[in-house]
């Protein structure tokens, strides 16, 4: 009954950067991510939850060995005397479980959170789509995660 | 040069619901989606940005028709006590621009993000994989953002 999830993929090649506070009006993510296209760093997940107080984060991957890069890039975009700030955290994994029509079977998410918090694995990041779900965890934890996924989805003993 | 995109996806049948304020460790995202799944709701996008001060916000889409159930299936989960809260949005429509590799080419998330910009269209939420970015944004602009976003990548007048 599982045979929708295809993949389970762990990538430890990632950075997370953290654009705190932007405000919320049409362009601010556009020129954000022109800025850092520009410099040539590829993006790889974006994340934004809802603005409260018309303020929201923007977060997003990259290769780590762009890190430097990109802060350098974000930097001279955000405006620090409007509150805006930046963090990172190079000590990431990403972990997605890919398949098909993951919407349309709800056990999909519940079991890769819960796969997860069984092994005492800290979500850090989601974002998921039809056929990708993907969540960001420490990266000492990529190990452990990857095992405990690929047995839950793929009946194997990884 | 842009034909790595290959779908532009309008949906307008969704809501959006946001616990906010949740404490920040393992197996709060499993017992949240355990709740979901079991009152038999399915959810399509979920996104979840990092903490701050030990709190975060999740926020997942669903059928519209099942905003009343899923909004009493969640109120019973989570803990009032500890100030955290629920917010929903009906008037949501969530526009996805679909393709391969959409990572190693820079310029997708730029130019959907600035598409919908000129368009004067503000992005609520973000969500994205390598094979599908997705923002949601008001109901309203649906029509609106889908013309735009198909002459953009699929150089069709819509
Ligand atoms: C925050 C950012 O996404 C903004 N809402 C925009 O549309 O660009
Ligand atoms: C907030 C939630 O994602 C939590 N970090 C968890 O792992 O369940």
């Amino acid at each position: 009954e599982d045979i929708v999830v295809s993949d389970v993929i762990v990538d430890t090649t990632q950075a997370r950067v953290t654009i705190k506070n932007l405000v919320d009006k049409a362009g601010i993510a556009a020129n954000l991510f022109s800025t850092v296209a520009e410099g040539g760093v590829m993006v790889d997940m974006i994340v934004q939850n809802v603005s409260q107080k018309g303020r929201t984060n923007i977060t997003f991957t990259i290769p780590a060995n762009d890190l430097e890069k990109c802060l350098a890039l974000v930097k001279n975009a955000i405006d620090t005397s409007d509150d805006v700030s930046l963090t990172h955290d190079a000590e990431i994994a990403k972990i997605s479980v890919a398949g098909i029509g993951l919407r349309s079977h709800t056990g999909v998410g519940e079991k890769m959170f819960r796969t997860l918090s069984d092994h005492g694995i800290n979500i850090l990041l989601v974002g998921t789509s039809e056929m990708r779900m993907s969540a960001v965890i420490n990266k000492s934890q990529a190990d452990a995660a990857e095992k405990a996924l690929c047995e839950m989805f793929l009946e194997i003993e990884a």
